[in-house]
C-alpha cells in the first residue's frame, strides 16, 4: 500500500430488490433511517461526510 | 467513496481497503424489514494497483466470489462471474452478477471510468492550498468543482462535493433521478480518478453519453482510461460503444487499445473498453 494509504480501483456493489406491493412502500429502502445505515456503513469501514437527496433517491459522499 | 439509495436499488462504491461486502447481509436483512426480498446483485471493480494490501476476501477474485454467493439468497440462480482482460495484464475488469430472472429488468445504462496518471498541473486542483486549512472541507470541496472544470460535465446536476485534507474529492451529482460521481487522488505516482454516470441510448446533443465522457476525461487528462459500460433492459448498443470511441479519439486524441464484450445471464452485457493517448 502506499504512504497515504490509497488503494484508488474502487470496489462497486449495486444491489436490486423487489417488494410484493410497490404501491404502499414507494420510498421503499429509503426509508431505512440513518442510524442502520450508518451500522452498515461501519462494518464496510467507511463513515457519511456529506449528503444530499432529492425527490428520486438519496446520495451519500463517504469517508474513504 | 459514495453510497446512493433508491427506493429499490442500493449502490456502494468504495476505495481503499474497505470492506465492501459486508455490507450485502445486512442489507438484505435491513431490506426484509420493509417488505422487500433481494431481485440481483453486482459486484465489480478493477484491478488493485497494491492488491498485496488488500484484506480477505479481496486477496482474490475467486475468494471475493466464493463470499458473495455464500451472502447470496439462493434465488438468485442465473450467476456469473468473469474477468474481462485488457492489452495491459494489470488492468482487467472484474464482474460478479447474481439474479433471480433471466431477463434483465429495464434499467438505465451504467458508465465506469477509471483514469490514472493523471495530467499533474490539472490534478494540482485537488491539493488544498497551503492557508486553506481553516476552510471547511465543503467549501474547499466547491472550490475544487468550480476550478477543476467538474461543474460543467453536467450543468444541470446539483452538486455535493468533499475536499479531503490534505488532498483528495468526492463528490455526487443529483439530476433528477440520475447520479453521478467523481474520485479523485492526485499524488503523483499513484494518481487516480474515476467518474460513473447513468445515461440512455437516445440521450443527444450535450447529453449524449460520449460528450458527457469526453467532458469528464477533459477534467484530468489521464495516460490511461478504461470505460465499463452495462447495458440492462435496453440491450447492447454498438452504436454508443463507436461513438464513445470516435469521440475520445477525435476531441482527446485517445486510441482504444482493447474492447471486450460479455453477456452475463440476468444482468445484461458489459463493455469494457480501454484508451491511451495515440503518442503513448
Amino acid at each position: 500500500m502506499a504512504v497515504s494509504g490509497f488503494e484508488g480501483f474502487e470496489k462497486r456493489l449495486e444491489l436490486r430488490f423487489f417488494g410484493d406491493d410497490p404501491v404502499s412502500n414507494a420510498m421503499g429502502l429509503r426509508l431505512i433511517d440513518f442510524e442502520s445505515l450508518d451500522e452498515v456503513l461501519h462494518a464496510v469501514q467507511c463513515t457519511v461526510v456529506s449528503a444530499v437527496a432529492n425527490r428520486s433517491f438519496d446520495a451519500y459522499v463517504l469517508s474513504e | 467513496s459514495s453510497l446512493f439509495v433508491y427506493p429499490t436499488k442500493i449502490i456502494i462504491k468504495t476505495c481503499g481497503t474497505t470492506q465492501l461486502l459486508k455490507s450485502i447481509r445486512p442489507m438484505i436483512r435491513l431490506a426484509r424489514t420493509l417488505g422487500l426480498a433481494l431481485h440481483s446483485c453486482r459486484y465489480s471493480r478493477g484491478s488493485f494497483i497494491f492488491p498485496e494490501s488488500q484484506p480477505f476476501p479481496y486477496t482474490s477474485f475467486k475468494d471475493e466470489v466464493v463470499y458473495v454467493e455464500e451472502n447470496l439468497p439462493k434465488s438468485l440462480r442465473y450467476r456469473k462471474a468473469s474477468v474481462m482482460p485488457s492489452t495491459d495484464p494489470s488492468r482487467a475488469w472484474h464482474v460478479f452478477t447474481a439474479s433471480v430472472d433471466l431477463v434483465p429488468t429495464c434499467e438505465p445504462i451504467v458508465f465506469e471510468v477509471c483514469m490514472t496518471e493523471l495530467d499533474r498541473v490539472l490534478a494540482r486542483s485537488f491539493f488544498r492550498r497551503k492557508g486553506e486549512n481553516a476552510k471547511n472541507s465543503d467549501a474547499a470541496g466547491k472550490e475544487m468543482t468550480r476550478l477543476s472544470g467538474i461543474n460543467a460535465i453536467n450543468p444541470n446536476a446539483f452538486i455535493c462535493d468533499f475536499a479531503f485534507d490534505p488532498c483528495g474529492y468526492s463528490m455526487n451529482g443529483v439530476d433528477g433521478d440520475r447520479y453521478s460521481t467523481i474520485h479523485v487522488t492526485p499524488e503523483d505516482g499513484f494518481s487516480y480518478a474515476s467518474f460513473e454516470c447513468v445515461g440512455s441510448v437516445y440521450d443527444c446533443g450535450e447529453d449524449d453519453v460520449a460528450e458527457v465522457l469526453k467532458r469528464a476525461v477533459e477534467v484530468f487528462r489521464p495516460g490511461n482510461v478504461s470505460i465499463s459500460t452495462t447495458y440492462g433492459g435496453d440491450g447492447y448498443s454498438h452504436e454508443v460503444t463507436k461513438r464513445v470511441e470516435r469521440v475520445l479519439s477525435k476531441k482527446l486524441g485517445l486510441k482504444c487499445r482493447s474492447r471486450l464484450m460479455d453477456e452475463f445471464p440476468g444482468s445484461g452485457t458489459v463493455v469494457y473498453q480501454t484508451f491511451t493517448p495515440r503518442r503513448k
